[in-house]
């Protein structure tokens, strides 16, 4: 019961956007290039171009001057660059229902995401899937996402202190000593086990990210926000595991996971209670039970 | 005799640092893994029980639930097997909410109705490419094939609450899909 209207897939002609849009916020994708490309909230009536795409630092294994390698205990870049998962246009098919709307985005063969928007809802779900990292080059990929949005953030964001109090982070500064950044990436990074955030307080607007689970974070540019999704490496940081993080799976191929953000745009004094009903949903997770059905419905109830 | 022991034994090995850190030898990930998923094996024996002791005054036994616990990546073997099922919500948190969940589903058109009998909104879209790779993978291709579609339906339930849904496939004189409503798929780009 569904139709696959092709328009054109591999011509270079110009798209145009693709939007999904519900009673609370409007989601647009670049036509051309597939990715995201502005979050609008209907009911504060603000919005924000933000993009977001898939990148990976290259691991460091040490250099003449220190030695350390990045490993289980430690992330160390070998440079701040990132490189892209994938540059070119990235394949794209988009889905409408009435329940609900999904766009699904492959960026490569090892990296795709399918960004949902529910009926009535307020938040927008990205549903990442990556892996297996190839094993392509001697350094090991330490893979993030990242989202850059027009936010004014001045150098703050704001993570959650174990799932509890949210904790000011400034780059490249700490409120109890004089830092000395040795690490401009590594060293800006920080937990987040549940949720990350900037504000922008010039245009009272906060973008707000949930994680399903616990990773490292930060925002390195204004408006920006990272997170690292997954990383396989190959050399051991010499700080007691003695193994790279170069898990195999049971498979043998190398690991695959699949999570889920959920991304929020709403002025910074309704953040919090936009974003926390679906804190408590990844928290604290319905549980469900099935059995089988031997008589009709109308019977039944 | 299940209970969440094993569990709790499981999550308390689990406090460790490399378990919390994910800085232990591979060995001891796969040795964290089986306590949790057998300590969960437990807990879902629980759950169903109690599920079951709340929903039913007659109808499935309470051996009959079962659980999904694969449903992230849309494995669940009853909702692939059964064209009609029953499925219970119960919501541990103190206020009203609703969760959405992916069903994998071999036919291509089903009616969702709740527990007054009424058909709720549901939607029936084709398995993402990536989702019937790892079924495939976990599965094998054989069994992963058993199931193309995903069903998706809003389950609402009050605070400390459980809600009952009711799943048919619908299907024409010839055994056809008839969907209640079609979503539109558009390729934008391959």
């Amino acid at each position: 019961a569904e139709e696959f209207i092709d328009t054109g897939a591999e011509s270079f002609a110009p798209k145009a956007d693709v939007t999904m849009e519900n009673q609370n916020v409007i989601v647009t994708f670049d036509g051309n290039t597939g990715r995201l490309k502005s979050l609008t909230n209907k009911i504060s009536q603000i919005s924000s171009a933000v993009t977001q795409d898939f990148f990976y630092y290259n691991s460091s294994w040490g250099t003449s001057d220190d030695e350390q390698a990045s490993g289980a205990y430690i992330f160390r870049p070998n440079r701040t660059a990132v490189f892209p998962v994938n540059a070119a246009p990235i394949g794209v098919t988009v889905v409408r229902g009435s329940v609900f709307q999904e766009v699904r985005q492959v960026f490569s063969n090892w990296v795709t995401q399918i960004v949902r928007l529910y009926d009535g809802d307020n938040d927008v779900e990205f549903e990442y899937t990556i892996g297996p990292i190839p094993y392509d080059i001697p350094e090991g990929k330490e893979v993030i996402t990242r989202f850059s949005s027009d936010l004014a953030s001045g150098g703050t964001f704001y993570t959650d202190a174990n799932g509890r109090e949210m904790q000011r982070r400034d780059l490249n500064y700490r409120p109890t000593w004089k830092l000395n950044v040795t690490e401009p990436v590594a060293g800006n990074y920080y937990p987040v086990n549940s949720r990350i955030h900037t504000i922008d307080k010039t245009n009272n607007r906060q973008l707000s990210i949930l994680t399903d689970r616990s990773m490292g974070g930060s925002s390195l540019a204004d408006g920006q926000l990272e997170l690292m999704v997954h990383r396989r490496l190959f050399y051991d940081d010499s700080r007691g595991v003695g193994e790279p993080l170069n898990e195999t799976g049971l498979l043998g191929t190398g690991l695959v996971i699949r999570g889920i953000m959920y991304v929020t745009l709403e002025t910074a004094a309704l953040s919090p209670r936009a974003v926390h009903p679906s804190a408590v949903l990844i928290a604290h997770p319905v549980a469900m039970a099935l059995a089988p059905l031997s008589t009709d419905v109308a019977t039944y109830v | 005799l299940a209970n969440s022991e094993q569990l709790n034994l499981a999550v308390a090995v689990l406090q460790h640092h490399d378990g919390v850190s994910g800085t232990s030898k591979q060995h001891v990930a796969y040795d964290y893994a089986r306590r949790v998923s057998e300590g969960l094996s437990e807990c879902e024996t629980v759950i169903n029980r109690a599920l079951g002791d709340l929903t039913f005054v007659s109808g499935p036994s309470v051996t009959e639930f079962v659980q999904c616990p694969l449903l992230n990546v849309s494995i669940c073997a009853m909702s692939e097997t059964s064209a009609n099922f029953t499925l219970v919500v119960y919501n541990p948190v103190g206020f009203a909410r609703a969760h959405l969940p992916r069903f994998p589903v071999p036919f291509g058109s089903y009616a969702v109705y709740d527990e007054k009998g009424l058909v709720i909104p549901s939607q029936v879209v084709s398995m993402p490419f990536e989702t019937q790779r790892l079924r495939a993978e976990i599965l094998g291709e054989e069994a992963a094939a058993a199931a193309n579609y995903l069903l998706v339906f809003a389950v609402p339930t009050t605070g400390f609450g459980f809600a009952t849904y009711f799943v048919n496939r619908t299907s024409g004189p010839n055994g056809e899909d008839v969907a209640l409503e079609t979503a539109a798929v558009e390729k934008i780009r391959s």
